[in-house]
């Protein structure tokens, strides 16, 4: 038997919104420490990792590892019928879990809805991702980093993310001519949802996709924070954080001329 | 232009 009981309702629909247009169909995995998915967008240049531990829900119960195959436009059809303030309960047998069952209880108790997701078979590939000690890592707001993204957009569909020790600055070139951005290290104590901080190995300096940063940024509801992690010939980590768990997407770089 | 690579190029299957 399978159980999860989310009174943070919310919390769950964001993370569906965050992900839903990196990936189609994907693996919830179920285990007694929590859920996690891992997977890749069709052209395999990002990848999204999310992992949601058992004690941010009341009660959560797994009594064996399964795997939740879903269709992530459904499901997300499906949680659009959840109202914000909602608690919602994913149900599952584990033994043959061809259905996944979603309650949505309103706070006064006196609006129960129930929808079942029909499950798919779905033989994703799972990667390993080593714990790397990346040259950089930097920690911004996360609406900041958001900007960043789109206003550089107007500019070009790449951008180069040089960090230094006392500097971050994205670069783009383009058509129209050439954008940049540069970030100094804050020592806001009093804001910590508004500092920024840059933690640096080595300098380095790599060029991603926009289109595919701007989709990362779809978790900015997530956090208030980001953190980016970049080494040289590394994708890039993008997370954000959350008290149940975390949202992580990676970024092949563009690289060679 | 920079080619973008793939995220398999960097890490692999399990």
């Amino acid at each position: 038997m399978f159980e999860a009981r989310l009174t943070q309702g919310a919390l769950l629909k964001r993370l569906l919104d965050s992900v839903k247009e990196l990936v189609t169909d994907a693996n919830f995995d179920c285990s007694e420490t929590g859920i996690s998915l891992q997977a890749m967008d069709n052209s395999h240049v990002a990848l999204v990792s999310l992992s949601l531990r058992a004690e941010g829900f009341n009660p959560y119960r797994c009594d064996r590892g399964f795997s939740l195959g879903v269709n992530l436009n459904s499901l997300n059809k499906i949680m659009k019928c959840a109202g914000n303030e909602d608690v919602i309960t994913l149900k599952a047998d584990d033994s043959s879990a061809d259905s996944l069952c979603l309650l949505f209880e309103n706070s006064s108790n006196e609006r129960v809805s129930e929808y079942e997701l029909k499950l798919m078979d779905i033989d994703q590939e799972h990667l390993s991702i080593p714990e790397t000690d990346y040259d950089a890592t930097v920690m911004m707001p996360s609406a900041e980093f958001q900007r960043i993204c789109r206003d550089l957009m107007v500019v070009s569909e790449s951008v180069t993310i040089d960090v230094s020790k006392d500097e971050i600055k994205f670069t783009a070139e383009g058509e129209l001519g050439t954008g940049n951005v540069k970030l100094k290290p804050t020592s806001t104590i009093d804001k910590p949802e508004e500092s920024i901080t840059i933690e640096l190995g080595q300098t380095v300096s790599l060029q991603f996709s926009l289109k595919y940063l701007s989709n990362f940024t779809r978790g900015t509801p997530l956090s208030d924070q980001v953190m980016l992690c970049l080494s040289d010939n590394m994708p890039l980590l993008v997370e954000y954080k959350m008290d149940i768990g975390y949202i992580r997407y990676y970024l092949a770089p563009k690289v060679g001329d | 232009l920079k080619k973008q690579h793939k995220i398999t190029d960097f890490y692999s299957e399990e």
